[in-house]
């Protein structure tokens, strides 16, 4: 079992590697590599260990094949299939995000309760009654869902989606729904990631 | 010097231990907050061990203390104040969260360069022309940013915010800003999240 800190890893080193080669870069160091991504080049030397033997000692990585490599151990070289619940603020927001479909998560289906919402035009689709929910998973296979419902809302929406086939979800609202063990789910949390910054800017004050 | 990946823990176990205390618990053992976490005991018991001893071997942790040093470690124990730049969907969505609040982040001012959204009332303010936020940071002190723009206009915001005195930036627009050593920076990256997740789904396909 890979430990999940390093599965977490492997789609930023990923992406540092599809900047070099778009860069024409063709050996990068764990060293280099490390330097980029504020990693020490023994954690990255440790972390591709767990998939293979990769690069030579002293000779760097060849960064098309790991990068090849990457994308196959992660599923980046398929298309994802995606559908949203909750087309509010957030959820209009995320819709449009234009960073999905050049990854490969194509958002195919978008649901809402609000019936002033329906049918509306949104990222290349129509918001659909979120009863619905169910018979569209039934009917057709998603990958991954994201939840941009009120908390009080997520949990009914996430085991409705993992009812339906969903193995992989990602959470805006501020709660943490419970999922059984072959789901995958992580939660976009702000407070957190703020909590983590204040002990920093704390330090910094007192220096 | 205290790995990043410890700091951003801690929030974590200060949040699990809020809700046991919450629910009366008065101690709590590594093991049982690990089962909660889904974090090793051994895990649990290194990362507290940067900050002191704390329970006893065999008797658990004083629930009541751990949260209260853990939060002044973090710097929970006091107000944070919040700029946030970009107002369109995504930074309405993000004004009116209310997860922020109860934790002591408050939304002191908000900004946009939209004429149309000038002195819209969002969040118990209204919103300012973000020609002045260089003045407005000048004036009156900002502990963290929040990052709402395009990805074109991220770092020119970052950079005001750094010049004003920013410390802190949570950055949700898909780009990686650069700043300086004494800053923090998060990204809010759904793209990165989902490559980890892909990983899970890919390997639950084949078994
Ligand atoms: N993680 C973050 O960074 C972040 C940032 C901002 C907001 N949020 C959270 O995202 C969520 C959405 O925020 P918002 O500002 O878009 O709220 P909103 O009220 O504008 O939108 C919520 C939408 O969900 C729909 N909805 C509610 N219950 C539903 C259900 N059971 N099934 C289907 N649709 C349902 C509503 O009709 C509405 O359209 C909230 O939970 C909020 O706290 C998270
Ligand atoms: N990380 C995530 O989870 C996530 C989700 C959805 C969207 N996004 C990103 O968030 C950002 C905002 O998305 P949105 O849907 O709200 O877009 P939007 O177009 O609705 O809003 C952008 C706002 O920023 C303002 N703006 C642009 N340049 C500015 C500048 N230099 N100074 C001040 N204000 C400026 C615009 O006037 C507009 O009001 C985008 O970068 C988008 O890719 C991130």
């Amino acid at each position: 079992e890979i430990p999940e800190v390093v599965i977490n890893r492997l789609p930023v080193y990923a992406r540092a590697l599809a900047d070099l080669d778009s860069q024409g870069e063709t050996v990068v160091s764990s060293h280099t590599l490390g330097e980029m991504l504020d990693v020490t080049p023994a954690q990255i030397r440790k972390d591709l260990s767990y998939f293979g033997r990769f690069g030579k000692q002293g000779r760097g990585y060849h960064v098309p094949s790991l990068l090849t490599r990457l994308r196959e151990i992660l599923g980046l070289n398929r298309h994802w299939r995606v559908a949203l619940v909750g087309v509010g603020r957030l959820g209009q927001a995320i819709a449009e995000y234009n960073g999905f479909g050049p990854q490969g998560f194509h958002v195919v289906a978008v649901f809402d309760e609000n019936p002033e919402l329906f049918g509306k035009a949104i990222a290349g689709t129509t918001v659909r009654d979120s009863a619905e929910l169910d018979g569209y998973l039934q009917a057709t296979p998603v990958d991954i869902g994201i939840v941009a419902v009120p908390a009080v809302a997520a949990q009914e929406v996430v085991d409705r989606m993992v009812a339906g086939g969903v193995r992989a979800i990602l959470n805006y609202a501020p709660t943490s729904p419970l999922v059984p063990a072959m789901v995958t789910i992580r939660n976009v949390d702000p407070v957190l990631a703020m909590q983590s910054m204040t002990y920093y800017v704390k330090r910094g004050e007192t220096t």
